[in-house]
């Protein structure tokens, strides 16, 4: 589904140039669920950026269902964004002048979805992640931890096929936390979505099938996981 | 050196309430090293900001050295904040325009230090967390981790006497996550500062002499930590 073939990113500042990522290679198959380790700087949201199509790369191409990303249009890549893929930010990244629920509900404006089901999803989205008695809440009025579960309910508000979680744990307390994790593999095997999940947890790693290290912009190593 | 009596902090929406925190009693001690863990939405971070001397309570009382902090003036508060407490925000704070060095130096620019001494002091503080070649980045070109790493440093840049650290490794691999906890024990066990520290790492907080547990607004437990 997603391909990086020989992903560069360099980021150059002044005469300074900041290689993020130096040749990544990664194929992520459709229905698979794929997690990416690798220390802090190591370049793993970069790769995140890469797949989720929100960013390009400096060399190298990168293929989202055989086509070549560079190729296509903004408007057919926004289009593929808003529709296909799920995106929790590892900063969040919550509109500070909405409610949690108006939050969520705001991706699917854009996929034309009428007023009364948006709001039901959301409610729904919210309470799987115990937020149901927050809806009304703004970012400012919100827990880290509450502010990050919105992110992930927002992510899953269009009922993407590809789900790409950046550090989607870090923020709650290790029972949220399982649960959050539950909730991705259930998402994976029993909803058939592709799931990749940056992370710092390796017990969280472990959910996933296949889980890539990442050093210095490089990745150094896979291992199969206990996801199968 | 901090007493929280009593201490209730209710928030109000509109008609609804919402008590983060439902009579907090604690007592920090000079020089001593405690962990807070609780839940998502628990009430820690709103708690942090009582001991900072950061917001006040809707009911209930805190001491700073003996002294009622709501009798003291906006100024005075100012001045102790500015020089005796180090808080390392959980959402970190940065300041978006400045780089990670200016970001660092700024606490030092209002206790009059000369500029070549913050400087070097911002240098040498950053270099101890691994970002010495990162200091012209401004927040934006820095990873999740990195910026978490730069609010750290910045914690520390006056040098305080208390350090809040509201889950200072969530975004930070596990390697870099023993460092800082290490890092914190050692400003704890070496300088004598006293460090609260917010964390969802039960290993981490293991480092603390007393580990409280906050549920619902309320501390329910308190053990003692493996750091003594
Ligand atoms: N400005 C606000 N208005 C209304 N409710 C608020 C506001 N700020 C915080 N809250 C609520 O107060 C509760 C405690 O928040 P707090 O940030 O202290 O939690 P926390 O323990 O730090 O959680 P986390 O581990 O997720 O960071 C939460 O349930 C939150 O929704
Ligand atoms: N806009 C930018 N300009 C310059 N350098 C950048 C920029 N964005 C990121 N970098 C650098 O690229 C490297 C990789 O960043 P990235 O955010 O991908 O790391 P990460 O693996 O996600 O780290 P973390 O675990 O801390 O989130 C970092 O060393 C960072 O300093
Ligand atoms: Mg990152
Ligand atoms: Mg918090």
């Amino acid at each position: 589904i997603i391909e990086l073939q020989d992903v560069w990113k360099i980021y150059k500042m002044g005469s300074v140039e900041v290689p993020a990522l130096r040749g990544v290679n990664l194929k992520i198959h459709k229905g698979s669920f794929v997690a990416v380790m690798g220390a802090s700087g190591s370049g793993k949201s970069t790769c995140m950026n890469m797949i989720g199509c929100l960013d390009v790369p400096t060399k190298g191409k990168v293929y989202l269902d055989g086509q070549d990303v560079s190729l296509m249009s903004e408007s057919a890549l926004a289009q593929i964004r808003g529709r296909k893929i799920g995106f929790v930010f590892q900063t969040f990244n919550l509109i500070p002048t909405l409610t949690a629920l108006e939050n969520v509900m705001l991706p699917m404006t854009f996929q034309n979805i009428p007023k009364h089901k948006r709001e039901k999803r959301a409610r729904e989205l919210l309470e799987m992640v115990e937020l149901g008695d927050r809806t009304g809440h703004k970012p400012g009025e919100l827990s880290g931890g509450q502010q990050q579960r919105v992110a992930i309910s927002r992510a899953l508000s269009n009922d993407p096929e590809l789900v790409l979680a950046d550090e989607p744990t870090g923020n709650l307390d290790s029972k949220m936390g399982v649960e959050v994790m539950s909730f991705l593999s259930r998402l994976n095997k029993e909803e058939g979505k592709t799931v990749v999940m940056v992370t710092h947890d390796s017990n969280g790693a472990k959910h996933a099938e296949m889980i890539h290290k990442l050093m210095d912009g490089r990745i150094v190593g896979s291992e199969v996981g206990e996801g199968q």
